[in-house]
């Protein structure tokens, strides 16, 4: 389980 | 990265330099909502807390930083260096109306239950209102410099771009992030009514009235 979805986006 | 990801974050960028810019050459914060200011560096520093936790890539993280410290920045002025100049009076929206829900919705509606996630969802949700202070503020004085308003047109330009990055980005990439595009087709209709007086009555005026 992940801490955070990666997120790429500003 | 597309272009229109490119464009939309310098887009944003602009408008941030624009408002710090404005706001140390005139060393005055007149007319600008120090509440959507706070709501910007509450947005951008629970959405970048991955900083801390994922590297993506080097553009990624200099513009964080950027956008983080030129929010506390611009803060820092309006609250601090020449908070004479600030308007208070007229800067009176309830965030509170807008932080509560906000937070309530990003504890129900997101794509993980964990605490970083809910943290940014938070900042997704709360970045496509933040700028109602400033825009009620414009509406109760009934007019904005021409550089706020070019402040304003920057900042939505840039989620206007983004919606068709993730158009373009689900045509290509099979991208699809729902939260952020609701959230950002919101933001953007937002800054409608805006776009429309910059463009029909901005030009070649001082000044721009926003009727209340």
């Amino acid at each position: 389980h992940a801490l955070q979805i990666p997120h790429d986006e500003l | 990265m597309n272009i229109f990801r490119l464009t939309g974050d310098l887009s944003h960028l602009a408008a941030i330099i624009i408002l710090l810019l404005k706001i140390w050459k005139t060393r005055s914060c007149a007319g600008i909502s120090g509440k959507s200011q706070i709501l910007f560096a509450l947005v951008f520093t629970s959405r970048y807390l991955d900083l801390l936790t994922s590297f993506i890539s080097l553009y990624n993280t200099t513009m964080k930083v950027i956008y983080i410290g030129c929010a506390y920045a611009t803060v820092y002025l309006i609250y601090a260096k020449f908070k004479a100049t600030y308007d208070g009076n007229h800067d009176t929206f309830r965030v509170e109306f807008l932080v509560v829900p906000v937070g309530g919705l990003a504890f129900l509606v997101n794509h993980d239950f964990s605490p970083l996630e809910i943290l940014w969802t938070f900042s997704i949700y709360l970045e496509s209102v933040a700028i109602l202070p400033q825009l009620f503020m414009i509406s109760k004085t009934g007019e904005a410099e021409t550089i706020t308003t070019h402040y304003l047109f920057f900042l939505g330009l840039y989620r206007a771009l983004y919606l068709i990055n993730w158009i373009w980005r689900f045509y290509f990439e099979g991208f699809f992030d729902m939260i952020a595009i609701v959230a950002g087709v919101v933001q953007t209709i937002l800054y409608c009514d805006f776009f429309y007086l910059y463009v029909t009555k901005g030009e070649g005026r001082s000044q721009l009235s926003i009727p209340t």
